[in-house]
């Protein structure tokens, strides 16, 4: 397994699944 | 390297460590707890301790110390009996130095945390009347913010803090997910299913590195492979955006040691466990292997580890309520 199998990544993952969530 | 104590008392629950403030002064303590009794101990020279406050508890049994980052003049603990009814705050008046206890929570209390920022989080109800809230404490402990997250529709099982970002936290839930919240917003940012090979699982720890999450997991239920051996701890990389999650490490223990997990505790990139043979393992997780056993000493097997929170030192506890203290 890799790590190349999880996906396009985020560095800013937390900003942008902050951004996106429900408030 | 080693000392011990006897606390006294044949119910040795947990143990843990912390800076505690006296006079002005912070002092690396050692906390004990048995079911009817929390103690507070300071180091004297020689490696020598001293009993400097006890709390004592006739109605409800003692389950486990809750250690708060940042705080000094005060002990969180959990009170029930097989499962959590309450969180008490142990504390001194700082006239007199008497010892008092104040009711911070009570109600089905499903699982808590100590956070960084001296702050608590715990949860309460299951999945449809779930309710979870951060307590943050004031610096002598006195007064307190509350502050609720959304909760998912899964019931959580147990927290874990997110290791260099302060606003996130973890929870597993007993259907095998994990979500994250934004602390500083309360958001629930996402629920992500992992395989279901990991079932009943405990998430002790997390990283957030290059984009992903790592996070630490333990086995109460792995069974021995011939490719594996016995796993205890698992390292797996989730992408948050996409929830989507790799097994990354597997710690086992070497070949010819028996045992599952019992209990065990993450700090940094060293894990710790007390297996059912009564031996504490460590791994390096960096390193990927087993760096340490240490077998039951004077034929009485573990039954605690905790890394202390002062320092490196490994608090290693057995049932007749000796700690030992090892320098790692």
């Amino acid at each position: 397994c890799s790590t190349a199998d999880l996906g396009p990544i985020s560095l800013n993952w937390f900003e942008e699944l902050s951004s996106e969530a429900p408030p | 390297h080693s000392t011990e104590q006897n606390p006294s008392s044949s119910c040795s629950v947990d143990v843990s460590a912390m800076w505690w403030e006296r006079a002005g002064t912070k002092e690396p303590c050692i906390i004990t707890a048995c079911e009817d009794v929390v103690s507070l101990w300071k180091p004297l020279d020689s490696m020598q301790w001293e009993k400097v406050h006890t709390w004592h508890f006739t109605e409800v049994p003692v389950l486990q110390i809750v250690p708060v980052p940042d705080i000094y003049s005060l002990i969180c603990v959990a009170l029930g009996s097989l499962e959590i009814r309450e969180i008490r705050a142990l504390l001194c008046s700082s006239g007199d130095e008497c010892e008092k206890q104040v009711l911070l929570q009570s109600g089905d209390i499903k699982a808590m945390l100590g956070l960084t920022k001296r702050r608590l989080v715990s949860s309460t109800g299951t999945f449809c009347n779930q309710q979870i809230q951060i307590m943050t404490f004031a610096e002598d402990g006195s007064s307190k913010d509350e502050q609720l997250l959304m909760p998912p529709d899964e019931t959580i099982l147990t927290f874990a803090e997110v290791h260099g970002m302060q606003e996130a936290l973890l929870g597993t839930t007993t259907v095998n997910s994990i979500v994250i919240w934004n602390l500083k917003t309360g958001q629930l940012l996402k629920k992500m299913h992992i395989d279901d090979s990991y079932q009943t699982c405990v998430c002790h720890r997390a990283y957030s590195e290059m984009g992903l999450l790592f996070i630490v997991l333990s086995h109460p239920c792995a069974k021995e492979s011939q490719a594996f051996g016995s796993p205890v701890f698992q390292l797996l990389a989730i992408n948050p955006m996409t929830a989507q999650s790799v097994g990354v490490l597997l710690c086992s223990l070497p070949q010819g040691q028996a045992g599952r997990f019992l209990e065990g505790d993450v700090k940094d990139h060293v894990a710790a466990a007390v297996l059912t043979s009564g031996t504490i393992a460590i791994w390096d997780l960096l390193l990927g292997h087993c760096t340490a056993l240490l077998p039951p000493v004077s034929d009485q097997s573990w039954s605690l580890v905790k890394w202390s929170g002062t320092d490196s030192h490994l608090l290693a506890g057995q049932k007749d309520g000796n700690i030992f203290i090892y320098r790692y």
